[in-house]
């Protein structure tokens, strides 16, 4: 079961030590960006998890309401043998009509790995599969995450199908309901 | 079986990512650094594999032979919707009597997660299956690099037990001698 070692490894690896460190972060950017992220409800990182794993390198290639912005302040840490390895979040515009509302917001990376094992012949992963893991995955994550201290309140995690009809803005819409 | 979803993840998620692109980078360093990787065996990434996953953040840390130096050029890649995400390798300096040998080197970071893992109580994860699970990410990688035809001759994975006795410069030996 790949998921359940990728939502360890995630946790573990990834939001157990950027979350703790966010706030920090947050003041250092509005503090450079005239208090972009005002509103608490904003101080948290916003994880997409389409469970189709199509991910996009840009957000805006999902969605034109969606612009990237600007990075919240670099955080550098020697792990595992490579000095300054750095960890980056993009801040990103989301337009709702003709307000503007600032968000951190990503994709889920180890999705990015299911896609890729599902079309590498050596993997022997279905399509059908992936959606299985993808699954695992986020119910796994988010049971992890309920147990962590010293996340609470770091995160959001939306989970979603990609609409089947040509809903263009589907996505800017799903993150402001968060 | 976590080792296999890791394993795959370290290779879809990384090594397929940063490997193609070692030789421009280490010819970047070498015009910058006047050569100091001139033997084109050390135009590899020798990644570290210990079965005990005891992991330093700096290779110092476990062998006073070993020198962090400088880094290879940065690989900045839009990845997930995280715009100019950073991939960074240290160029370790290794005394060998007096002669100074350059090579990039780092551990293999899913065996910190693993670590973590055996330490965290929810994960319901012993000791003994840590090191079962060290064991198949190192075959399940082993076989994945084996028939990745674009990865060849960019790496070398080494696997070891630290040694019981004393011995102050193991790894650096261990290393030198790959
Ligand atoms: N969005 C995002 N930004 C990050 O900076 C980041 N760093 C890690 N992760 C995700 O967290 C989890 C744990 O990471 P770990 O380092 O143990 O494994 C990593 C690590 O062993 C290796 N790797 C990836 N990026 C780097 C890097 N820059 N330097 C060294 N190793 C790296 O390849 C594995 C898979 O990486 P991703 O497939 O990008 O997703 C990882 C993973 O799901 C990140 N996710």
């Amino acid at each position: 079961n790949v998921a359940h070692g990728l939502a360890w490894s995630y946790y573990i690896g990834y939001l157990k030590i950027v979350l703790p460190y966010l706030k920090d972060r947050i003041g250092g950017f509005n503090r450079a960006h005239n208090n972009l992220l005002k509103c608490k409800e904003t101080w948290k990182l916003h994880i997409l998890l389409p469970l189709s794993c199509e991910i996009h390198s840009d957000l805006g290639e999902a969605d034109s309401n969606i612009r990237s912005g600007m990075d919240l302040p670099e955080l550098s840490l020697d792990r595992g043998g490579t000095k300054r390895r750095s960890y980056k979040h993009t801040v990103y515009e989301i337009l709702d009509e003709d307000k503007k509302n600032y968000c951190i917001v990503e994709y889920a990376t180890p999705l990015l790995s299911l896609h890729a094992m599902s079309q590498d012949e050596n993997a022997a992963f279905s399509r059908q599969d992936r959606l299985e893991q993808a699954k695992l995955f986020y119910r796994t994550l988010e049971g992890i995450l309920q147990r962590a201290t010293d996340c609470a309140g770091c995160y959001r995690l939306i989970v979603y199908e990609e609409p089947r009809d040509d809903n263009k803005h589907f996505l800017s819409k799903e993150i402001l309901q968060h």
